[in-house]
């Protein structure tokens, strides 16, 4: 479904490049769960964000369904992002001036729902991830876990083919941070394809893959 | 050194009224190394506000070495935030557009030491956090767990009495998080108070006691 195949990314900072991908090639099936594990600064979010269509890579070439992608125009990569791909990031990304409700109803908006069916929808996602109470919250009127919550709730609302979850759980207690695994893995049995980073090793478990990034390069594949 | 009786904190939301903290009370003895913990939602950064002067509690008693704080206005509150205490959010809070090095040095700046030394300070903090090569980078151009480290060198950097540290390693790998870890316990050594907020079992073991949050009120506090 998805294939990346010598992916660098430069960041080029005036004198200094960083060299943040180094020559990457990954492949993902339909409905796989794959966890991606690796130091801080390793490139992580650097990899999700070019998989997710949100960044192009600076060299290298990305299939999505067969398809060559990596030369396609905003609008064409936005369309395949708005309609296929669910996104978690790792610092939430909220829209500030609007509630938690309003956050998460934006995507379905977009995708020509009712009005009334939008809301109906957005308000049980917010209830599954534990949020029901705090929907008319700002998200600076939100704990840090219940903006996370807001941002997961957000990336699923549209029923995405893939889902990509930058540090879903990273501000989340255990108890609460299982209760989103658990959504992760209903998802994966309904045939979602999710990657997940994460430095939490307790919930690799959930995933039959695990990729590590050492310094932009894949250094090791686990099949479990 | 720290004492909070009976302190509530109420967000009034137009008609509902989020009851964050209720009826807290709380001693903390010069030297102590104290870790917090509870669910996503209990209170436990409201509670770390409050205690690091940044937000009024709603009622209640606040003495700060002996001294009744809650009544003082925000410039007096200041002074004693800037010289006494280091914060690290839990949304990191960095100046957007701004390097790291500069957002590390800005505390100092105040302090009143010379260009020179500011710079000097601060570079050697980046370098601890292992930051190094990375200084001139603003927060949009550093992972996320490189964004918190900047924020966990800007909190030091003033070298404060009292660090209060909101989820410090949420965002980082083992490894990373145990270096961060090996810092407070050092800083610890050398006499600080440290509250320290956090999901991670793992690292409770560094503090010598523990307090749970459940719903605004303190359930337990066991001495380690
Ligand atoms: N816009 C940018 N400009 C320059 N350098 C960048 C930029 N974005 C990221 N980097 C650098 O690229 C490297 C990889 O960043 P990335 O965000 O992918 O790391 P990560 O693995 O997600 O880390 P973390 O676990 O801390 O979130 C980091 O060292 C970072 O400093
Ligand atoms: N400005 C605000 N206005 C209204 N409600 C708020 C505001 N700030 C926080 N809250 C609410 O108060 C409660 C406690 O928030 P707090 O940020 O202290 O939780 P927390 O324990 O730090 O959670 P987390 O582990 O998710 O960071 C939450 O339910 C939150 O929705
Ligand atoms: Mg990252
Ligand atoms: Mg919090």
């Amino acid at each position: 479904i998805i294939e990346i195949k010598n992916i660098s990314k430069i960041y080029k900072m005036g004198k200094v490049d960083i060299d943040a991908l180094k020559n990457v090639s990954l492949q993902i099936k339909m409905g796989e769960f794959i966890t991606i594990m690796g130091h801080s600064g390793s490139g992580k979010s650097t990899l999700l964000n070019i998989i997710g269509l949100l960044d192009r890579p600076t060299s290298g070439t990305y299939y999505f369904e067969d398809a060559r992608i990596d030369n396609l125009n905003e609008d064409e990569l936005a369309t395949i992002r708005n309609k296929k791909i669910g996104f978690i990031f790792q610092t939430f990304n909220l829209l500030p001036q609007y509630s938690a409700l309003f956050n998460v109803e934006l995507p379905l908006v977009y995708s020509g729902c009712s009005p009334k069916r939008c809301r109906e929808i957005a308000l049980s996602l917010l209830k599954e991830v534990g949020l029901s109470g705090r929907e008319r919250h700002k998200p600076n009127e939100l704990s840090g876990g219940e903006q996370q919550r807001v941002a997961i709730a957000r990336a699923l609302v549209n029923d995405p083919m893939i889902i990509l979850a930058d540090e879903p759980t990273g501000n989340l207690d255990t108890k609460c941070g299982n209760e989103i695994m658990e959504i992760f893995a209903l998802l994966h049995q309904e045939g979602k394809t999710i990657l997940l980073v994460t430095h939490n090793e307790h919930i690799t478990s959930f995933s039959q893959r695990i990729i590590y990034l050492q310094d932009g390069k894949i250094i090791e594949g686990k099949n479990l």
